[in-house]
């Protein structure tokens, strides 16, 4: 028997709306500890990875670890018929070929439940190893998105260069050229508005803006992004989620032919 | 510049 219960089902509308973008299909492996999801998109160049653990749950039953293949579009409608209020209690038998989404408001006068039919998926797991990274830089989610956004009219790639003066964002293409430079934040009134940086070493990587825009849809789940980056090796973009843990991107490098 | 795909960066598990 699986059950997790969540008081502020928001959560999980902006989980979906941060993978649906990149994947169609996932599995949601429940455990004991809470429940994760490793998918990596159809061309293979970014990978999703989704920890929210069990004690971020109001309510959280796991019995036996329990693998659920989902369509994502198919739990995006289901989601939709849920207010952001709502509070989302999630059901599945050992098992089971279906899942259930049951939604109450919380004057608990409306009950209503989706019964979802579960997909077999034969996904590929990859490890991932821990890495010390040369560059860690810490900003404000929305920026980053900005900067993504605007950067995606001037050519394909962004790339990315730290230092220990700042990062910088860089694009080019047939309509000229575009420079973003952020410094490191003297003082700021709320963390959340900071711009900071640990840097080893400096780095310089490119990267495709379509994947970086997709990553964004993540931004309402943290008003921080952390981007790590090392030489030749996956930029990692990580948002925080509340009490329950995080969502990171896992993107490829470009390199020179 | 290619693309590099992100299996040749993890291990298959």
């Amino acid at each position: 028997m699986f059950e997790a219960r969540l008081v502020q089902c928001s959560m999980l509308k902006k989980v979906l709306e941060a993978i649906k973008e990149l994947l169609n299909e996932a599995t949601f492996d429940c455990s004991d500890a809470g429940i994760q999801l490793q998918a990596m998109d159809n061309s293979h160049v970014s990978l999703v990875s989704l920890n929210l653990r069990s004690d971020g749950f109001d309510k959280y039953r796991c019995d036996r670890n329990l693998s659920m293949g989902i369509n994502l579009a198919s739990m995006t409608k289901i989601m939709k018929c849920a207010g952001n209020d709502d509070v989302l209690t999630i059901k599945a038998q050992d098992n089971a070929d279906n899942v259930m989404f049951m939604f109450e408001s919380q004057n608990q006068e409306k009950v209503s439940d989706y019964d979802m039919k579960l997909i077999n998926l034969d996904q590929e797991h990859l490890g991932i190893p821990e890495t010390d990274y040369s560059c860690i830089i810490k900003m404000p989610s929305g920026e980053f998105a900005r900067i993504c956004r605007d950067l995606s009219q001037f050519g394909e790639s962004v790339v990315i260069s730290c230092t220990k003066e700042g990062v910088k964002f860089s694009a080019a293409g047939d309509v000229g050229a575009a420079n973003i430079k952020l410094a490191q934040t003297a003082n700021v009134d709320k963390e959340e508005e900071a711009v900071t940086i640990e840097m080893q070493e400096p780095v310089t990587l490119t990267f495709a803006c379509r994947y970086l825009n997709s990553f964004t849809k993540a931004t309402a789940l943290s008003p921080q992004v952390q981007l790590s980056m090392s030489a030749d090796v996956p930029l990692v973009v990580e948002y925080k989620i509340g009490d329950f843990g995080h969502i990171r991107y896992y993107l490829a490098p470009k390199i020179e032919e | 510049m290619s693309q590099r795909d992100i299996t040749s960066y993890f291990s298959r598990v």
